[in-house]
This record gives C-alpha cells, structure tokens and sequence, in this order.
C-alpha cells in the first residue's frame, strides 16, 4: 500500500515548499499516476527498431525482468528479445546473490538480459538487494555474479 | 556554478533523516511559450559523487510519477513508510553507485505542469520523448559539472517506451546537434518493459495460463480470438479478454505472490 503513504506525503504543502514544487498552485492533487492526461496519441506497436539502431549504434543495452509480474511477465520479453534475433554469446546461466541464485541471464550480441527471481513488476521493491547488484552490474558493464 | 543550481538545492524534507549527500529538485522549463515545465529530483552520490556516472530513472504508465514509485517506493534514498510522516533512508539505494535523477514525465504528471491546458490533449510518445531531451540540454546547462559524466538511462514498464525513444534523441543529437549539446551517453537498461504490442500481450497470456491464474477455457478462447499481431481486437477477442482481466480484480497482476492492499 506504499502508493497511499507517499500521495499523502507529496500532498503535504511543507514538502512541496521544500523540493520547490507545485509553484505554481496545480488545480489537482500530486498523484500516482495522473488524471490531468487526456488522450495518448502516439505510441509506436514496436520499440524493437530503435532497440536494434541504438545496439548497432555501440549503445550498451540491458533488459531484466522480474519474473513474478504478471502485467509485463518474463515470458514476454523472452518473445521480445526472441523476436529481436540477437545471436547470443554466452547462454542462460544462474546468478547469485548471497549464495541463493538470484535470477538467470543470457547474453547477446549487444545486449544482456537478466532475471530476478521472487521480484513482481517493481524489481527494487521486491529485491532491494538483487537489483542493486543488477545496477552496479549494469554501470561496470560486467557479467551477473556466476557464483 | 549557475544561480538556479543553489537555488534548486533541498536542504531537509520533513521527516527526512540526515544524510551525507546534496539533493536538488526543481523546475526546468522546456517550451517557453506554452509554459511547459518538468519537475526533477536529483541525488548526488553517497560518496565519490565527481567520479560517478549520471543515471535518469523514468517510470511507465503512461503518466505516472519517477518520483512516486521510482524515488519513493523502489530504489530513491528516502522511501515513505505506513502510517509514519517521516521517510525513512533505503540501505539499497541507487546513488550509492551514481549521481541518481527522477523526472516526472510529460507534464501533467506529478508535479510537471503546462499552462497551456490544451496541451495535456496532446501527449503522446513523441512529444514526451523531444520534452525530455529538452529538459536534459536545460538541465546540463543548470549543472555543467555532470555534462561530461557517463550518462546512463534506466526506467520499467511503459518506460520500455521512454527510455529507448529518449536515448534516440540523445544518439542523434549527439551526431546531428550542436557540439555545445552533446551529452556522454553510454547505455540504458529496462525492466518488465513494454516493447513490442505482439510478444507483450501474447507473453501475458501465456504466463497468465502457465501460473494457473486462468482456466483452460479463457486461454483456448483468447487462443481462439484474438491475434494480437494486429492493432484493432475482435469483440469475441475483447470479450475473452474481460474474463482474463477479471481474475486479476482478486490478485496483483503486477506482483502474483504478494498480498493486495485491501
């Protein structure tokens, strides 16, 4: 229920005045998600090509998924990144976090994607831990822990 | 450095426990004329923050908050806590490994605003993707400092849209623009990422099946109905579709262990 805790706090005016924010008095409520967005126009059916641009590009890319979402699952990036056709260099593989494997990862040409294992749709959420192992994995550019 | 820079910076939140880094939140103006302006928080690093790699976090939606679910609830320093006025410091955070910014993004999220309300008609992936770009030139002229950083891009779910649409505009305009805007962009990670309509929608059906949250018979009729290849859905599809969604009305689609909050 955290999303209730944080729009009370962000709604509090001494918070506002001191991250300088609502300066200009909004007619509505700091939320989640919001209610002011009329219509989503544009929205491409496929991010895949800039994906393939930006990897040929030299562009480092990773892709993880926390595999107990069901909005965004597991299975479908894996489709994703099938339909992507990357060729992969190193295959599927554990990685471990305090001795307990804390995903899987496959390496591709150009791109890495890993797997948390017990982690929903808010991977830091869920395994505070693990994703920052992923994050400091992912700025060094180096594999996932293999032991 | 400039003006608004000191002027930005946050010196303690209410409830806020005392930390050993600089915080720095703010406006940065992206269209002059509609008066269209995004909202940042920004974190230095724990400690070595000279040496570290700048990171934008974005969240999906679209519409939702970079700072409500990003800073607030999964990686930001300082997370809210139940039923406390106070936030509490993260031992995970990101900016112990770099220099760590929420945006909210486009405006009309949190606390981003435009005072042409027409404007709010008009968002979609485009605009949100040229408004950002903008507000990053903006910004690295507000704190040149981090404009020669290793610059990095991270974000989930409908960020699978923001973050590869952003990182385009930073590539070309790296190669196209002018040499005062170039930004030290190296890479960009997404999770639970929305990519691609087809392998999206068709994983979740599978996965919905495979963790026995639906029954044979609402897989076979959306296997049936729907080919999700194509833009527009059947009303059969649709329809098998609603009973597939039902199902997540009594459990958390985005989280299928963890209990709801009633």
């Amino acid at each position: 229920c955290s999303s209730d805790y944080s729009e009370v706090y962000f709604n509090r005016p001494d918070v506002q005045a001191a991250l300088h924010a609502n300066v200009t008095k909004m007619g509505y409520n700091w939320t989640h998600c919001s209610d002011a967005i009329g219509n989503w126009n544009d929205a491409p059916a496929s991010t895949l090509p800039i994906i393939r641009k930006l990897i040929a590009g030299g562009i480092r890319v990773w892709v993880f998924s926390g595999d107990t979402d069901g909005r965004i699952p597991v299975t479908a990036t894996r489709l994703t990144l099938n339909k992507l056709g990357l060729k992969s260099v190193q295959e599927w593989t554990p990685w471990y976090d305090h001795l307990q494997v804390g995903g899987w990862t496959i390496t591709y040409e150009g791109l890495t994607f890993v797997t948390i294992r017990g982690a929903g749709h808010e991977v830091p959420m869920h395994t505070p831990r693990q994703a920052l192992s992923l994050f400091r994995n992912f700025l060094g550019d180096k594999k996932m822990p293999p032991t | 450095y400039p003006e608004q820079q000191a002027a930005d910076r946050v010196g303690r939140l209410p409830g806020q426990p005392a930390v050993p880094f600089q915080q720095y939140a703010g406006y940065v103006t992206v269209n002059e004329s509609h008066g269209r302006a995004l909202f940042y928080w920004f974190f230095e690093a724990v400690d070595d923050a000279p040496k570290k790699p700048l990171v934008l976090w974005l969240n999906g939606g679209p519409g939702c908050s970079s700072i409500g679910y990003g800073e607030a609830e999964e990686l930001g320093p300082f997370l809210v806590q139940k039923g406390k006025p106070e936030l509490k410091w993260n031992p995970y955070s990101w900016n112990r490994e770099a220099n760590l910014m929420f945006l909210e993004s486009p405006v009309g999220v949190g606390f981003s605003y435009t005072n042409t309300s027409s404007d709010l008609k008009k968002l979609g992936d485009k605009i949100t993707a040229d408004d950002a770009y903008i507000f990053l030139l903006n910004w690295f002229k507000r704190f040149p400092q981090y404009r020669s950083h290793e610059f990095y891009i991270a974000g989930e779910s409908y960020a699978g849209h923001y973050v590869p649409q952003l990182s385009e505009k930073i590539f070309d305009g790296n190669k196209q623009g002018p040499k005062e805007n170039h930004i030290n962009f190296k890479g960009f990670m997404i999770g639970n990422a929305l990519m691609d309509d087809e392998t999206d929608q068709t994983g979740m059906i599978e996965y919905a099946w495979d963790h026995a949250v639906i029954s044979d018979r609402v897989y076979a009729d959306i296997k049936a109905h729907c080919n999700f290849s194509i833009e527009n859905a059947t009303n059969a599809c649709n329809k098998a579709l609603d009973e597939y969604f039902a199902v997540y009305r009594l459990i958390d689609m985005y989280s299928l262990y963890t209990p709801v909050c009633t």
